[in-house]
C-alpha cells in the first residue's frame, strides 16, 4: 500500500526521526538510500495500523531505517545451537492443580 | 499458579539494557535471568556486565561469539566455569567486542555466582509460565517482524519453529480483551516497543508458542548461600559477627 501521506511530510517525518534516533550518515547518497527504506517501512506500518481490531500497533523505532535484511543480519545473533546437549529440568514441570 | 506475574515489580529487573549494533541478545538475555535470579535469591539487585561474556566467553569450547552471536545456555556454563560473572560497573559495555578479555581480580571485585542451570521442558507454555512463576527465563524467539513494534499484544506472523533471538520473559498476564500475553524484556533500549519490553501472545495453538518462546527455554539457578564476595549482604553478615565477637570479648 501507498502511505496517503505527501512525500514532504514523510520528509519531515523522517528528518525528525532522524534528530530523535541520532542518526548521521557519512556515505555519499546514503542519507537517499535511507529515506527510501524508511518509506517503506512507514507504508508497512500505516497498513498494519490501518487494520481495526489489530491486537497491536507498529511504530517508527529506531530501526525503521533498516531493511529485513539488515535488521537481521546486525541484531538477530541468537543461535539455537548449544555446545552441549540441554538438561531438562523436571521442577517447573506444569502439572494439573499446580498451585 | 497466579494469573499474572510480573518480576519488575518485584525489583528484580534491572532496567531495559541497549545492545547497539552489537549481536549480544545472547549476553543480554543471560545476564537479565542471572540478575533476577541473583536479587530473588539474595535480595539484592545488581546490574551485571554483559561485555565480561563478550569479551571473554568465546573461543575454546564455547559456542558463543561476541556480537556474532551466541546463546544464553553458553553464558551460564561461562559463568559458574569463572566462578562468577562481575558488575556492569567494573566492566561496562562497550557495544562492540574488539578490546581482549579484562582479567579482573575477582577476589577484590564484586561479582554474581550461578550454580548451575537447566532448561524448563521444551515446547510447553503452561511449564514455561510455572518457571517464570519463579524467576526471570531466558528464551529464544524468532524476532524479524518486532523490528517496528510499538506496543499491544504481538502475534506475529513469525517462525514458530526457530528462534534468532535471546531475551528474558519476567511475567504474563491477560488484557481485558482477554488476550493472553508473555511479558519479554528486550535488549533494544527503552525507546523501543513499551519501553523496552513486548507483550508477546501466550497460550498460542501450537506448544512451541508463538514465536517459539517456549521451544527452548533455559534459566540459571543459585543456592540462597551462593552470595558474591564483599556483596553488601556479606558485609553486614561479616559486621554481624564481628560486632557478637567484640560483644562476648567485652
Amino acid at each position: 500500500k501507498e502511505t496517503k501521506r505527501s512525500e514532504a511530510e514523510v520528509q519531515r517525518m523522517y528528518e525528525r526521526w532522524l534528530v530523535e534516533n541520532r542518526k548521521n550518515y557519512n556515505a555519499l547518497g546514503e542519507k537517499e538510500r535511507r529515506f527510501n527504506i524508511f518509506k517503506d517501512n512507514l507504508k508497512l506500518i500505516e497498513a498494519h495500523n490501518s487494520v481495526p481490531e489489530r491486537t497491536y500497533e507498529l511504530g517508527l523505532t529506531r530501526f525503521a531505517d533498516l531493511t529485513d535484511d539488515e535488521f537481521r543480519a546486525i541484531h538477530l545473533r541468537g543461535k539455537m545451537v548449544r555446545t552441549s546437549d540441554p538438561v531438562i529440568g523436571d521442577r517447573y514441570l506444569y502439572k494439573e492443580g499446580d498451585v | 499458579l497466579p494469573d499474572e506475574v510480573d518480576w519488575r515489580e518485584k525489583g528484580a529487573v534491572v532496567p531495559v539494557k541497549d545492545q547497539g549494533d552489537c549481536g549480544g541478545c545472547w549476553a543480554f538475555a543471560a545476564v537479565g535471568a542471572v540478575e533476577g535470579l541473583n536479587k530473588i535469591k539474595t535480595g539484592e539487585l545488581v546490574s551485571l556486565s554483559e561485555q565480561e561474556l563478550l569479551d571473554c566467553d568465546r573461543g575454546g569450547n564455547s559456542g558463543n561469539f561476541g556480537c556474532l552471536g551466541g546463546n544464553a545456555a553458553d553464558a551460564f556454563e561461562f559463568i559458574i566455569e569463572n566462578s562468577g560473572i562481575v558488575t556492569d560497573k567494573v566492566y561496562p559495555y562497550t557495544e562492540n567486542d574488539t578490546a581482549a578479555c579484562k582479567a579482573i581480580e575477582m577476589v577484590t571485585t564484586r561479582y554474581v555466582t550461578i550454580d548451575s542451570y537447566e532448561d524448563a521442558p521444551h515446547n510447553d507454555e503452561m511449564s514455561l509460565k510455572k518457571a517464570v512463576a519463579h524467576q526471570p527465563i531466558s528464551v529464544m524467539v524468532e524476532a524479524e517482524n518486532m523490528k517496528l513494534y510499538k506496543s499491544g499484544v504481538f502475534t506475529g506472523p513469525c517462525d514458530h519453529w526457530y528462534g534468532n533471538h535471546n531475551v528474558v520473559v519476567v511475567g504474563y498476564g491477560t488484557t481485558e480483551r482477554g488476550e493472553d500475553y508473555w511479558i519479554i524484556r528486550n535488549s533494544w533500549g527503552a525507546n523501543w516497543g513499551e519501553s523496552g519490553y513486548i507483550k508477546l501472545q501466550r497460550n498460542f495453538h501450537n506448544s512451541t508458542g508463538n514465536c517459539g518462546v517456549a521451544i527452548r527455554p533455559v534459566y540459571p539457578l543459585k543456592s540462597n548461600s551462593a552470595f558474591g564476595l564483599l556483596s553488601p549482604s556479606m558485609f553486614k553478615l561479616g559486621a554481624l559477627i564481628i560486632f557478637q565477637l567484640i560483644g562476648w570479648a567485652l
